[in-house]
């Protein structure tokens, strides 16, 4: 394919679809969202509102640091605080119809990059090992 | 540049250097090794041995881990386990001499790639961002 057309293209494609993407709500507790985390085995997930709406990020890294108390770890924290008290609000988040050149340009800075409709509802993600894998396939055609 | 130039070319640029990565050894402590995470910024962190060779990654995902108990969190481990035992043995490490392919075709799978001389010593990581990086210039010359 074109070097336009891989710019130009849609991203559907290399969408991970919301069902398929572990998520916490902004009200659980950070007990609840490590247990999530730990289950699902990824490091750092997306937090959705009861609209199905993007509220931030939460990671295993972050309810570690949030446990991190001055003279000792402070593990009763974890069932106090809630996920959206710690959760990352900066991250990367695109509508369904954006190029791949927007999304590839992100993913330089971010892990992964939200997506959603125009209604701001969440429609998935896309990792960078999406990314990555599509250009590999792209270089060696 | 020329598509095979690109894949051929060498990986000496996207080198991280050995002494601007942030690293543990495996005989230094939880407690250590969070610490070190904590005031690096990173979530995953190569682990060299005393001879400066690549012995595996430790992350606050893994800390967080191994003081999940079955009953309640056991942040006494953080002093009592070393990172030699919880850390990551599976990781990607190249030689220095390899090709800008080789690491892009590793960095589907992994955050970052490490790199060794050919005495197996510690040279640098290469992370995803600095090959989408390239990638996204090549792709805009
Ligand atoms: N179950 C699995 N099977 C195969 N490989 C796995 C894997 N879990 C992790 N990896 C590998 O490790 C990388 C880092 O995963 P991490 O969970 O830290 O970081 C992930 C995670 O935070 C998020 N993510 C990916 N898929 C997700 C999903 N289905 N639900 C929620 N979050 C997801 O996007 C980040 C980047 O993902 P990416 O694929 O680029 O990069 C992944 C992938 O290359
Ligand atoms: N201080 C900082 N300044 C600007 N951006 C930052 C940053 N810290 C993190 N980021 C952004 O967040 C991504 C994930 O960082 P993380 O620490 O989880 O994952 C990192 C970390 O585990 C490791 N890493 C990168 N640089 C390192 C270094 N100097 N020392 C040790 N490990 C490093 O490689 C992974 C992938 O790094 P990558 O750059 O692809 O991806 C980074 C980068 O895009």
């Amino acid at each position: 394919i074109q070097e336009t057309d891989l710019l130009a293209g849609g991203i559907d494609t290399f969408i991970i679809p919301a069902d398929q993407v572990a998520h916490v709500q902004p009200d659980n507790s950070l007990e609840h969202a490590l247990l999530v985390l730990v289950k699902s085995g990824y490091t750092a997930i997306p937090v959705l509102g009861m609209d199905s709406c993007l509220r931030g990020i939460i990671s295993k890294a972050k309810i570690l640091d949030s446990i991190l108390g001055v003279e000792r770890m402070e593990p009763e924290k974890l069932s106090s605080l809630t996920v959206e008290e710690v959760m990352e609000r900066d991250f990367s988040a695109v509508k369904a119809d954006v190029v791949f050149e927007k999304v590839m340009s992100l993913s330089i800075q971010y892990p992964f990059v939200c997506v959603e409709n125009h209604d701001g509802q969440f429609k998935g993600i896309i990792p960078r090992s999406k990314i990555l894998a599509h250009l590999n396939g792209y270089l060696h055609e």
